[in-house]
C-alpha cells in the first residue's frame, strides 16, 4: 500500500536530508500515483495533495523520527476528513413518522439490491416498512424486487401497468394508508444525460417528497463519476450516497471523489450480494481502502 | 484557420490529464506521453493538431494489435459463455449477441446458468422470447454446470450453430465463484466437445483500473479470448481497455450502446478513438 511505496521513496535518502521541501514534493508524487490508481478523481486527487503539502512541510513533520508514518498519518486524516471524519451521523435514526426514500442511479450500480439489503435494515429496527418498484422498463425488475421482499418478509407495491412517477404516487399513498415507517422507493438504472430520463425522476421526487434521494454508486466506477454524480445532483437533488460492491478489491476512490465534489454524505456500503451485506459507512474503512 | 497551436509542455500536461479523467490509467498515460513526445520530436513536430494525430494513432495502434478469434465457425457447435462481474451487462449482452446471430440466419441456443440471483432466469426468458431464441435453464438454486451440461447436450443434439450461455454476475476475488467458472467451463469441453469454445468478459465502459484485475482474475480460471465493452452510451470512456489490450492483445469483439436488443456495434478501433476525440 502507500505505506510500502513511500518507504521505498524515503528510504533513498538518509539522516539530515530526510526531509527537505524536494523530498516531500517526491513523497506527494508516490502519493499522486497511488491515488490516481485507487480511482481517485484527477482534480480531486490534485486538491488533495494540496492539503497534504501544507500539513506535510511544518518543521514538527521534518524534525520526524519516522518521516514514513508521519506522512501516511498526515494522508490517512486527510482522508478520513474528507470522507465525512471521525463522527459520522449514523444512517438509520429517522426523526419522522414517514420517511420515503428514493433510490437512483446509473444502470448496474445495484439499486434493487440495496433497496431490499435497506428495507431489511430498517424492518430489522422495528420500522413498518414498504418497498415500491418503480422500474418499469427493465425485463423482470419488478420480479427481482418481488422476490427480495418475498425473502425478507416486506411488502411491495406493484403495478405492473402504471408509469414510474403513478406507481410512485400510489405507493405513497398506500404507504401513508398504512402507516408505514420506511418506503424504500427503487428507481430504474439510467443515465444522467437521458434527459426524459433525469426528468422522470425529478418528477418522481417531487411527487414523493424523500427524507433521503441517494445516489447508489459501484465502488469500482473510475474518473467519471464525479461528473455522473454532479450531473445527477444539478438535476435531480441527491442528499447522500450508496456505494455497492465494496466486497471486491477495487478501491473505490470514486466514492472520495464523489462525496469532496458534492458534498454529500456517504451514507451506506454494500458489502455482498446477500440481502443481509450492508453497513453504515465508516470514513476509517474507505479510507485504508483507498490507502491500499 | 492559420492558427496552430504550439504543444508545449503545458498541452502535454493538457494531454496527460484528458488520458487520466478517461480511466486510462496515470503509469499509461504518462508512458503515452512520452513515446508521442519522442515521436513528434523526432518528426519535428510542435503543432497541437500533429500531436494528437499521433496520439490518436497510437491509441488506435494499440487497440487494433490484439490476437486474432474466431468465435463464429460455421462447420462448428460454437459455444459463447458471457462472464463478468456483477450489473456490467451480460444478460442484456447476451441478447442482444442472440438477436445478431439470428439475423445471419445462425440457430441459436441459450443457456440460463444465472442460477442465483434474483429473476436473472426471469431476465434471459423475456429476452429469449423477444429475440426467438430457444432457452435451457433450471431451477433457482441448481448448480449452474448442471444447466450448462443440459444446453451442451441440447445445443448437439439440435446441431446448435451457437450456445450462448449468461453467467452469475461475480466480482473476481470470490475464489469459490471463480472456482464455479472453472466447473462450467470442465463441463462444456466435456459435453462439446468438438466445439469452438470462446468465453467473452464482459467489462463496463464506467469500471476504472478495478477492470485490469478482472481480466486477469478471470482469464486465470478460464478461456477468456476475447472482450465486451458495455455502456459507452454513458460519457465514460473506458479508457481502461488500453493498458489491459496492450498487456493481453485480447481483442474488443462488442460494445454495448444502450438498453435495446440493438444496441450492440462491432468493435472498430478507428471508430472507437474517434469518438474519444470528437
Ligand atoms: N458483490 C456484490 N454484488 C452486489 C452488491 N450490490 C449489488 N450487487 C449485484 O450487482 C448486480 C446489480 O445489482 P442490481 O440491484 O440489479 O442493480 P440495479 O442498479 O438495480 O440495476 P438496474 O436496475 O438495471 O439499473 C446484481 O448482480 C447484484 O447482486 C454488493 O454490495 N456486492
Ligand atoms: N446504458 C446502457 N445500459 C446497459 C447496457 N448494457 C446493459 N445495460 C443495463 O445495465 C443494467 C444491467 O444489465 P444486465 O444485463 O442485467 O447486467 P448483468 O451483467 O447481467 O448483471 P448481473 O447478472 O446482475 O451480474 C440493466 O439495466 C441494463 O439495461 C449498455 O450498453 N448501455
Ligand atoms: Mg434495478
Ligand atoms: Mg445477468
Amino acid at each position: 500500500g502507500l505505506t510500502d511505496r513511500l518507504g521505498k521513496v524515503f528510504s533513498k535518502w538518509s539522516g539530515a536530508d530526510r526531509l527537505s521541501e524536494a523530498r516531500v514534493e517526491e513523497g506527494l508524487r508516490e502519493i499522486r500515483i497511488a491515488l490516481l490508481e485507487a480511482d481517485v478523481n484527477l482534480k480531486v486527487a490534485t486538491e488533495f495533495l494540496e492539503s497534504v503539502r501544507e500539513k506535510a512541510t511544518g518543521t514538527h513533520i521534518l524534525l520526524s523520527l519516522d518521516p514514513v508514518q508521519m506522512i501516511v498519518k498526515i494522508v490517512r486524516d486527510e482522508l478520513i476528513e474528507l470522507l465525512g471524519g471521525k463522527d459520522v451521523e449514523p444512517p438509520d435514526e429517522l426523526s419522522a413518522s414517514f420517511n420515503p426514500i428514493l433510490l437512483l442511479g446509473l444502470q448496474g450500480s445495484g439499486k434493487t439490491t440495496t433497496a431490499a439489503k435497506l428495507a431489511l435494515h430498517f424492518k430489522k429496527q422495528g420500522a413498518k416498512t414498504m418497498l415500491a418498484a418503480l422500474d418499469m422498463s427493465r425485463p423482470a425488475a419488478i420480479d427481482q424486487l418481488e422476490v427480495l421482499a418475498g425473502e425478507i418478509d416486506v411488502p411491495v407495491y406493484v403495478d405492473r401497468n402504471a408509469t414510474p412517477v403513478e406507481a410512485a404516487k400510489a405507493a405513497l399513498d398506500l404507504a401513508r394508508k398504512e402507516g408505514i415507517k420506511v418506503l424504500l422507493m427503487d428507481s430504474a438504472g439510467r443515465l444522467h444525460i437521458d434527459d426524459e430520463l433525469m426528468d422522470e425522476v425529478r418528477t418522481i421526487k417531487e411527487v414523493t417528497n424523500p427524507v433521503e434521494t441517494f445516489l447508489v454508486v459501484d465502488a469500482m466506477t473510475g474518473q467519471d463519476a464525479v461528473n455522473i454524480a454532479e450531473t445527477f445532483d444539478a438535476k435531480v437533488g441527491i442528499t447522500g450516497l450508496c456505494v455497492t460492491k465494496f466486497d471486491g478489491d477495487a478501491r473505490a476512490g470514486a466514492a472520495l471523489s464523489v462525496k469532496s465534489v458534492t458534498g454529500k454524505p456517504i451514507r451506506w456500503v454494500g458489502t455482498g450480494e446477500k440481502v443481509g451485506m450492508i453497513e453504515p459507512f465508516i470514513p476509517e474503512r474507505m479510507a485504508s481502502r483507498i490507502l491500499g | 484557420v492559420g492558427f496552430e497551436v504550439e504543444a508545449g509542455a503545458e498541452f502535454y500536461d493538457g494531454l496527460f490529464d484528458q488520458l487520466v479523467l478517461s480511466d486510462v490509467g496515470s503509469e499509461l498515460a504518462a508512458k503515452l506521453i512520452e513515446e508521442i513526445r519522442a515521436r513528434a520530436r523526432d518528426e519535428g513536430a510542435t503543432s497541437a493538431t500533429r500531436v494528437i494525430e499521433i496520439l490518436r494513432s497510437k491509441l488506435e495502434d494499440i487497440l487494433s494489435d490484439t490476437e486474432p478469434i474466431a468465435p463464429f465457425d460455421p462447420n462448428r457447435l460454437n459455444v459463447v459463455m458471457l462472464v463478468g462481474v456483477n450489473g456490467v451487462g451480460k444478460t442484456t449482452m447476451l441478447a442482444k449477441i442472440a438477436r445478431h446471430l439470428k439475423e445471419k440466419n445462425l440457430n441459436v441456443l441459450i443457456a440460463a446458468a444465472d442460477t442465483f440471483r434474483a429473476a436473472a432466469v426471469d431476465q434471459l426468458k423475456i429476452w429469449a422470447e423477444r429475440t426467438g431464441t430457444p432457452i435451457v435453464s433450471g431451477q433457482q438454486g441448481a448448480d449452474p454446470a448442471a444447466v450448462v451440461f443440459d444446453a451442451a447436450k441440447a445445443a448437439v443434439a439440435r446441431k446448435a450453430d451457437v450456445l450462448l450461455i449468461d453467467t452469475a454476475g461475480r466480482l473476481q476475488t470470490k475464489k469459490n465463484l471463480m472456482e464455479e467458472l472453472k466447473k462450467i467451463e470442465r463441463t462444456i469441453t466435456k459435453n462439446a466437445p468438438d466445439a469452438n469454445v470462446h468465453h467473452l468478459l464482459c467489462l463496463d465502459a464506467n469500471t476504472g483500473q478495478n477492470a485490469i484485475s478482472q481480466v486477469e482474475l478471470f482469464r486465470s480460471v478460464c478461456r477468456v479470448r476475447g472482450l465486451i465493452i458495455n455502456k459507452i452510451d454513458g460519457t465514460a470512456r473506458g479508457g481502461a481497455v488500453l493498458a489491459i489490450v496492450k498487456k493481453h492483445r485480447l481483442p474488443i469483439l462488442f460494445l454495448g450502446v444502450g438498453e435495446n436488443v440493438g444496441d450492440i456495434v462491432e468493435f472498430d478501433a478507428g471508430e472507437f478513438v474517434k469518438a474519444w476525440f470528437s
